[in-house]
């Protein structure tokens, strides 16, 4: 299982900007 | 049509919307110890996705809260007791809403319009990438 601050992290990851 | 590099100096949504824009911002706020507040509005956003029939869900919320809003951080400092009440509530009562964050949300990014990005407009590292 992931911890919390992995899943805070891929969360943070998710809504950062993709590539143009 | 306006370059993407144009249209950061146009609004703070701009800049954050591309990537170069939002990885640039987020060298200058590091350099300004204050690199939180901009993790903090993508935790946001990316919690908003997120599916509130898993249970990943209400962890990502409790983490949220821990690292941003419960200690003494440059995010807590910057929010209204009321909007840290409202938000320790809802994680207390296991409460979960996709907008919960929302307000919080709102006013981290009013401070950084008013602050960082017009300081980030004016900074070195801005200029040097122009």
């Amino acid at each position: 299982m992931d911890s919390e601050d992995d899943l805070l992290q891929k969360c943070i990851t998710s809504a950062m900007p993709k590539q143009r | 049509p306006d370059s993407p590099l144009a249209r950061w100096t146009k609004s703070l949504h701009f800049l954050l919307g591309d990537q170069d824009g939002a990885h640039l911002f987020r060298t200058f706020l590091e350099r300004e110890k204050c690199v939180d507040t901009l993790d903090f509005w993508f935790a946001c956003n990316g919690f908003r996705q997120m599916d509130l029939n898993d249970t990943k869900t209400l962890r990502v919320a409790k983490a949220i809260f821990k690292r941003y809003i419960e200690n003494n951080s440059i995010v807590a400092k910057q929010l209204k007791p009321a909007t840290k009440t409202y938000i320790r509530d809802s994680i207390k009562k296991q409460q979960i809403d996709s907008a919960m964050f929302d307000q919080a949300q709102t006013e981290i990014q009013s401070t950084m319009e008013e602050n960082a990005y017009q300081m980030f407009l004016t900074s070195d590292i801005y200029l040097e990438y122009v």
